[in-house]
């Protein structure tokens, strides 16, 4: 089973949750019509401690260089990056635009603060995703209760911090009910 | 339990160290 965490050894610093991390890609033309989400999920690697991270973020391309139509996610080991997932189904995200030009650097602090647990709301989080577009990219942080307001809240105020956003940046929270519709 | 929380330097300076090779 590709989806539980990998062995660390104990000189290495673990993390407080092991994560998985997915690439996708939109295809164009018919092939790509066909495919559902799921099939172009492709999982790039697994986690469980700091120094595996490095290991394998440092051989990845960043975000910005990725060609448009290109998405990372970044879960918990045990969470598939869908809505479909038990964990997401009453969840909710918490959605970033950014100008071009922003995307590799939002993207990494978002992920150290997101592995060295700074959000500080429990099992809320579920994972990150980066997509890249023509425009513009897209930077979304997933939780499990979209009804919880005070956790969303919480979430928003510390990716805002995390993120260094000005004020006037937009961010908008979409429930994935929302998103099926 | 305790929750493990580190702070982004932290993760920073770990990214060089030879077992993140």
């Amino acid at each position: 089973e590709v989806l539980v965490a990998p062995d660390i050894s104990p000189d290495e610093h673990k993390l407080q949750y092991a994560y998985a991390l997915w690439y996708s890609k939109r295809n164009p033309g018919k092939l790509g019509a066909l495919l559902s989400y799921d099939q172009n999920l492709k999982l790039i690697g697994r986690f469980a401690s700091v120094e595996q991270f490095w290991g394998l973020y440092s051989h990845l391309s960043r975000p910005s260089e990725l060609n448009t139509h290109t998405d990372f996610h970044l879960f918990k080991i045990g969470i598939k990056p869908m809505w479909e997932d038990e964990a997401n189904q009453r969840g909710g995200k918490w959605v970033v635009r950014l100008r071009k030009g922003l995307v590799s650097r939002c993207w990494e602090n978002l992920i150290l603060a997101m592995l060295g647990e700074q959000f500080m709301v429990g099992e809320e989080i579920c994972g990150a995703v980066v997509s890249i577009r023509f425009q513009e990219d897209i930077i979304c942080l997933w939780n499990k209760t979209a009804s919880d307001l005070s956790t969303t809240q919480r979430i928003r105020d510390t990716l805002r911090r995390v993120l260094h956003l000005p004020p006037t940046a937009l961010m908008e929270y979409k429930t994935h009910n929302d998103s099926l519709k | 339990g305790t929750r493990i929380v580190y702070e982004r330097a932290f993760l920073m300076n770990l990214r060089n160290s030879p077992i993140s090779q």
